[in-house]
């Protein structure tokens, strides 16, 4: 049988509604390592890949690993019946065809269970090899978000290049041109506030803009976001999920004719 | 408008 206890279980709440408009029904699976998710959105454009460690439940077994399909919509309606501080516990039989959600009031006044149907679901798993990436640029998230959804009134792309002086984040369209530089900065008062960009080599390529403002949905689950790139290979936006894994997006760059 | 590539060619299936 699968049971995972975990206590932040807004955590859960956060990566369903991060993922759901992206990718439909997916398949989560469960070993004794953890809880993943890998999927790609309708169109084989972007992939979503999801590690939940199983050390960072506060109770985790999995006697056999098992792969639940779900629906993230219904999921998503379902963990939204949970209040914010509960504590969710997922519940499966190795041979069954639904998944329990439990939540508990921190008080423990008020329990409520809720079954989700599961499904069958073909998906394709990719294997995601290794990358040494010419530069890695880490921003508050919600940094990364406002520069997504600013630079959505001016075009449909955005140019991302990173070089030794920042990363500039360039689009255009009928309206005229933007540009947004971060440069790095590691010694802002806040943690929170800090950019650091790792550089090989200089890189730039061009991403379309509504994958990356998707992407952003994620902004509630980490103060910083890691977008990864290398020459013709897709980007890695990478939200750390504290001590217990992350939800990553791919995304492949336009490239030109 | 340029294409938009699909991640398959990207990654090996597994």
């Amino acid at each position: 049988m699968f049971e995972a206890r975990l206590v932040q279980g807004n955590l859960l709440k956060k990566v369903v509604d991060a993922v759901k408009d992206l990718v439909t029904d997916a398949n989560f699976d469960c070993s004794s390592s953890g809880f993943t998710l890998q999927a790609m959105d309708n169109s084989h454009v972007s992939l979503v890949s999801l590690s939940l460690r199983s050390d960072g439940f506060e109770h985790f077994r999995c006697d056999r690993n098992m792969s639940m399909g779900m629906s993230l919509g219904n999921l998503a309606k379902i963990l939204k019946c949970a209040g914010n501080d509960d504590i969710v516990t997922m519940k499966a039989a190795d041979d069954g065809d639904t998944v329990t959600f439990m939540f508990e009031s921190p008080k423990e006044d008020r329990v409520s269970d809720f079954e989700l149907k599961l499904m069958d679901i073909d998906s394709e798993h990719l294997g995601i090899p290794d990358t040494d990436y010419a530069a890695t640029v880490t921003l508050p998230a919600a940094e990364y978000q406002r520069i997504c959804r600013d630079l959505s009134s001016i075009g449909d792309t955005v140019v991302i290049s990173a070089t030794k002086d920042g990363v500039k984040f360039s689009s255009s369209g009928d309206v005229g041109t933007a540009n947004i530089t971060v440069r790095q900065n590691t010694t802002a008062d806040k943690k929170e506030e800090q950019v650091s960009i790792d550089l090989k080599e200089p890189v730039a390529l061009t991403f379309a803009l509504r994958y990356l403002n998707s992407f952003a949905k994620a902004t509630p689950l980490a103060s910083h976001v890691s977008l990864s790139m290398a020459r013709d290979l897709p980007v890695m936006v990478d939200y750390q999920i504290s001590d217990m894994g992350h939800l990553r997006f791919y995304l492949a760059p336009k490239i030109e004719d | 408008i340029l294409p938009q590539p699909r991640l398959p060619s990207y990654f090996t299936s597994e």
